[in-house]
């Protein structure tokens, strides 16, 4: 028996929102500690993670581990009938199975709506992903961050991320020109000023900014992202989700020819 | 510059 209900739908629904133009099938591996993700988009430029911690649902039961091979595309068909206010329910009863139940409940419990998706068998490529500590980790407004990626997208396909000590530096070149945008450290009261850097040492990289710009779909999920680098490393762009967990892009960098 | 991969970072658990 595998069933998990989160009391806040939305959240659900905002999680596939944000990865469904990076990746179009995933394996959801359900566990007793909750469910986890793992997916590369076709070009393996990009890799998203996302975990959810059994204890962020309102109810969590998970017998025996399970994999569900899910068509997101299918999945943000299915989950567009549940209403914003809605909880949601994932659940199987069978050891192997073909389709995974939804049931949608609004807060009055006056409207119960219930599907199934049909479930694909994937094979899965799973990443070893190191545990890395960053040298430059940037915390900031996710929508802050979102707008700098917009903006500078206009001009140039590319972004080269520097930072010292006192700041983060976005730079970009284009065939009509080039600028930069730089942020500094900032202890603000409010979340939208607020700039966190803990730099141990310098970094500089060049990422595709179409990437960045579709992880900043995840923009809703969370008030801050974490941008963490280190020299020769993917970055590392963290959207944490209050108590339930958080969903991770990775993004390999432009690299000498 | 060319684009890497995760794979050039990341191996195969």
């Amino acid at each position: 028996m595998f069933e998990a209900k989160l009391q806040q739908g939305v959240i659900f629904k905002k999680i596939v929102d944000a990865i469904k133009d990076l990746v179009k099938s995933v394996n959801i591996d359900a566990s007793t500690s909750g469910l986890s993700m793992q997916a590369m988009d076709s070009a393996h430029v990009a890799l998203v993670s996302l975990k959810l911690n059994e204890n962020g649902f309102k109810d969590y039961r998970c017998d025996r581990p399970i994999t569900l091979g899910l068509s997101i595309e299918n999945l943000s068909k299915i989950l567009k009938c549940a209403g914003n206010d809605d909880t949601i329910t994932l659940q199987t009863d069978e050891e192997e199975p073909s389709s995974l139940k939804f049931f949608f409940e609004n807060q009055q419990a006056s409207k119960i709506s219930e599907f199934s998706l049909n479930l694909m068998s994937l094979d899965s490529e799973s990443l070893g992903i190191p545990d890395t500590d960053y040298s430059s980790v940037i915390q900031m407004s996710s929508a802050e961050f979102s707008r700098i990626c917009k903006e500078l997208s206009s001009i140039s396909e590319t972004v080269e991320i520097e930072t010292s000590k006192e700041s983060v530096k976005f730079s970009v070149q284009g065939d009509i020109g080039a600028g930069s945008i730089t942020v500094k450290n900032n202890q603000s009261d409010k979340d939208v000023d607020r700039v966190d850097l803990q730099i141990d040492q310098p970094v500089k990289l060049t990422f595709a900014l179409r990437y960045l710009n579709m992880f900043n779909k995840a923009v809703s999920l969370s008030s801050t992202v974490s941008l963490n680098m280190s020299e020769e490393n993917p970055l590392m762009v963290e959207y944490k989700i209050d108590d339930l967990g958080s969903l991770r892009f990775y993004l390999a960098p432009k690299i000498s020819d | 510059m060319k684009q890497g991969t995760i794979k050039n970072f990341f191996g195969n658990s």
